[in-house]
């Protein structure tokens, strides 16, 4: 009967001193608030994939981590989001990419695993797949919060020097396409 | 990108990941996210989800191979996802970090970066969230 839950939020070149106190104290908050929409799933003998998908959902509704709400800008000034889940009871995957208008990706990946036959549905299709089966589609200035669009016009400085910034990629979630 | 894995009452373990990519990329480059076996991967020995640089994660199939580390190594699951974050991959020059749990309720959330967002929570309720 022994259950365990664990979640992250991204890596990067995170130090103290690169975010303040207050967004510090912000992301433990969320983190703990989804930790524990895990934890009360699986103490109420819910399965590890309900927890899964419960505590990201929680993440992608936050404008602080790069997943829904508050994903990054593509060159174009798009947010274009993936995600995936697995069952490890039986192999059992769903996943999509490149998808403009789904508030909460993770569901839909969870969806391709268990309404389809496939693994990976991509861009349209994906999106068409989740109108087909009830998932309301929103608006892509949902995606839209300022901290990341100033990333991507810092980015794309960048490209007109043709020279990388000097921010790091991955805590940004930049890298040239 | 975020991501979650966990191990319920009745043993079975699950995984999941989900990201906007990353800023300014183009072409509809995909990273390890959404692939099955990179960035994410769960079966009845352990459940993985990855975040950082994804064309790495893709290459090494990171996520499968802690897995494959502990069926075919013998490997346990701290072992084999230290080796793979800081080793495997700092000697490519890839950044990132992962989550990992396995079915005897052990944890790892290695990184090669200075920080990682993350946080566990035990069936005791002792829990724990961290960012440096």
């Amino acid at each position: 009967n022994k259950f365990l839950f664990v979640i992250h939020g991204g890596a990067g070149t995170i130090t103290k001193g690169s975010i303040t106190a207050v967004e510090e104290q912000s992301y433990k908050e969320k983190l703990k608030e989804a930790l524990f929409a895990g934890y009360e799933i699986l103490k109420n003998n819910g399965s590890s994939l309900d927890a899964v998908e419960a505590a990201i959902k929680i993440m992608e509704d936050s404008p602080l981590f790069n997943a829904g709400k508050g994903a990054v800008f593509n060159n174009k000034g798009k947010n274009e989001l993936d995600a995936s889940i697995m069952d490890g009871r039986n192999l059992n995957a769903g996943a999509i990419a490149g998808v403009h208008h789904i508030k909460n990706p993770i569901s839909l990946a969870r969806l391709v695993m268990e309404k389809s036959q496939h693994v990976l549905l991509t861009g349209d299709g994906a999106e068409e797949f989740a109108s087909a089966n009830g998932i309301q589609l929103v608006p892509e200035d949902y995606f839209y919060t300022e901290k990341r669009w100033q990333q991507l016009l810092k980015a794309r400085e960048g490209d007109k020097k043709d020279s990388i910034p000097k921010i790091n990629y991955i805590n940004s979630d930049y890298k040239f396409g | 990108t975020v991501g979650a894995v966990a191990l319920d009452k009745h043993g079975n373990l699950a995984a999941g990941t989900s990201t906007g990519g990353m800023t300014n990329k183009k072409f509809g480059r995909v990273g390890d996210s959404p692939i099955i076996g990179a960035g994410t991967y769960a079966d009845s020995i352990c459940a993985v989800s990855c975040t950082g640089h994804g064309e790495y994660f893709i290459k090494n199939a990171v996520a499968y191979d802690v897995s494959a580390r502990m069926k075919y190594c013998g490997h346990s699951l701290v072992q084999a996802t230290e080796d793979i974050i800081h080793n495997v991959l700092e000697k490519q020059g890839a950044k990132g970090g992962l989550i990992a749990i396995d079915k005897d309720g052990n944890l790892a959330m290695p990184f090669n970066t200075t920080g990682m967002y993350r946080g566990y929570i035990k069936e005791n309720g002792s829990w724990e969230v961290k960012i440096y």
